[in-house]
């Protein structure tokens, strides 16, 4: 009671371009400390997929927390899910709350 | 406490 949950969204990101096409900053020990989502590029698999937006902060990848991971780590954890070839897209947990 | 404010930026990294 009194404790808000901060809506989060968990949205499916089909590998349907070379790329996935976001920019992240933010990690533990920075400002930022779960990645935010600072761009999207046209064209690649997550503008395809529609759902993902400028300023959402990532809290899951592939069912995987970042929190505590810093920016490096979560980057490489992005990049490894969107890598892997057992499967043809990456579940992002996002919310629009820092 | 103010260690929040002393926390740097973060890189950017493009995926």
């Amino acid at each position: 009671p009194g404790v808000l949950e901060p809506t989060s969204t968990l949205v499916r990101v089909a590998r349907t371009a070379s790329t996935l096409g976001i920019a992240i900053e933010g990690g533990a020990n920075t400002r930022q400390p779960l990645p935010r989502i600072v761009t999207i590029q046209k064209g690649g698999s997550a503008y395809n997929c529609g759902q993902l937006r400028v300023g959402q902060v990532i809290l899951e990848v592939n069912g995987i927390s970042l929190r505590g991971r810093e920016h490096q780590e979560a980057a490489r954890l992005i990049a490894e899910a969107f890598k892997t070839k057992e499967r043809d897209h990456i579940e992002f947990l996002v919310t629009e709350f820092n | 406490r103010e260690k929040r404010l002393t926390l740097p930026p973060s890189e950017i990294t493009l995926l």
